[in-house]
């Protein structure tokens, strides 16, 4: 909240849009302002009502660089809007930067995403560290139900809950890097740097980087699954494979691959197999490991086709390890393994487990 | 180490300046100075950087992040 909790001292409050952008439809606009507003009525007892002349409480406008509150946008990128706490005059105004190309998709940026923040703050909201919260001040994209629980607390602690609320599923908490208990998803390298993926988000350590970057799998990859149960990278094709359910994603960098999701049946997994638990390419042999349960698959990148024999036993196959596996990654001669919250350090050559470590010493806790 | 180029300083200095309010003057030149090594720990602790004080790769690209224009820390005057 901002300082002294300003809050709105009625439930009902109004809106005007005094003018449009030329990005959009009139009617769109008026619609992403709408749902934005409703995002937050959902939760509280807030009911927003619609003015055509005189003042409102939340006045919205599109505006670009100086737009008459001595506070500057910039141009394109960088700040896209700004908007004032509940109060009398300019209090809970909300602007957007004409600057910008407002979309109502993911290709820039997304009008409803941006309304439903700054609409937050005119309604008493500060910013939240919590990267998966809608407060959180940095721009990303994502589809589904926008408030994550930390939103929700905040706006029902000014307003109190919403009587007649819906049930909704917010969105979880960005996972804590250094949470004793964290496990895995998957994890791959991507052209040098090491993605782990947990939940919705995804971390992104490159060697040059000291600190991990969290971030939204769907911000960066919006058309794939919210949740990824596998990936392994081929650097001789360039590509990470993802996998989720089913199905699986190339990526070439951060570009999705054309023809892709196919099915992991595709590979040559008997129909019986609905998800791989883990996944890694062991550059030395040109072999992929996929782990499915207790058995793991060995796959022959350059013949296209499962080896013969499989599957096979992950305990007979790699002793000292456990018999499930949730992520797995190979890195000069070491498998490393992951499985709740530890991370087993595996010589492929000499096979046998060399070390046991906390799953998040990979991310520096 | 090589030093933040002059641009790279005076990104951080209207970052800081804007989102964390930092004092307008007295920051030029090259070297940082106290209060802009705390808005900087104060902006790292916000989005749960490494707390350094100093202006890494990885501070600077979050500050060139597309974001609300509303500070992170305490309200408009």
């Amino acid at each position: 909240h901002f300082p002294r909790d300003l809050k709105w001292q009625t439930n009902d409050v109004t809106f005007r849009i005094l003018n449009y952008t030329p990005d959009l439809k009139k009617s769109d606009v008026d619609r992403a302002i709408r749902t934005a507003l409703n995002v937050w009525a959902d939760v509280t007892p807030l009911k927003f009502k619609k003015l055509y002349e005189g003042d409102a409480d939340i006045m919205i406008s599109f505006g670009t660089r100086e737009h008459g509150d001595h506070n500057p946008f910039d141009g394109p990128d960088g700040l896209l809007a700004h908007a004032y706490p509940p109060g009398q005059g300019i209090g809970g105004d909300t602007h957007f930067d004409e600057d910008e190309h407002w979309t109502r998709d993911a290709s820039t940026y997304n009008l409803f995403i941006v309304a439903a923040h700054e609409l937050g703050h005119a309604l008493g909201m500060s910013h939240s560290s919590d990267p998966g919260a809608l407060m959180y001040p940095v721009y990303s994209y994502a589809t589904g139900y926008p408030l994550s629980l930390d939103d929700i607390k905040g706006i029902q602690a000014l307003y109190g809950p919403n009587p007649n609320q819906r049930k909704v599923k917010p969105k979880p908490d960005a996972p804590s890097k250094c949470d004793p208990t964290l496990s895995f998803d998957a994890v791959t390298e991507l052209r040098g740097e090491t993605i782990i993926f947990k939940d919705e988000f995804y971390w992104r350590l490159h060697p040059q980087m000291p600190e991990p970057e969290q971030t939204l799998i769907k911000s960066t990859w919006p058309s794939i699954s919210k949740k990824v149960d596998a990936a392994y990278e081929n650097p001789e094709k360039d590509l990470v494979i993802i996998f989720s359910g089913i199905r699986m994603w190339a990526l070439n960098g951060y570009n999705l691959v054309d023809g892709y999701p196919k099915y992991i049946h595709k590979l040559g997994l008997p129909k019986t197999v609905r998800k791989v638990d883990a996944a890694v390419h062991i550059k030395d042999t040109g072999k992929t490991l996929l782990f499915t349960d207790e058995e793991y698959w060995s796959y022959d990148e350059a013949a296209g086709a499962m080896d013969s024999g499989c599957p096979r036993s992950i305990e007979e196959d790699f002793p000292g390890m456990d018999d499930e596996v949730d992520a797995a990654v190979y890195h000069y001669g070491y498998l490393y393994f992951f499985h709740d919250h530890l991370q087993y350090e595996y010589s492929y050559t000499s096979r046998k487990v060399i070390r046991i470590m906390r799953a998040n010493s990979i991310l520096n806790c | 180490l090589p030093l933040p180029s002059e641009e790279r300083w005076l990104l951080a200095e209207k970052y800081l300046r804007r989102f964390y309010h930092l004092p307008n003057g007295l920051q030029g030149g090259q070297t940082s100075s106290g209060d802009f090594q705390n808005k900087l720990k104060e902006m790292q602790r916000f989005f749960n950087l490494e707390v350094t004080g100093n202006l890494d790769d990885n501070t600077l690209a979050l500050m060139k992040e597309a974001r609300c224009g509303v500070p992170d820390v305490a309200e408009y005057n």
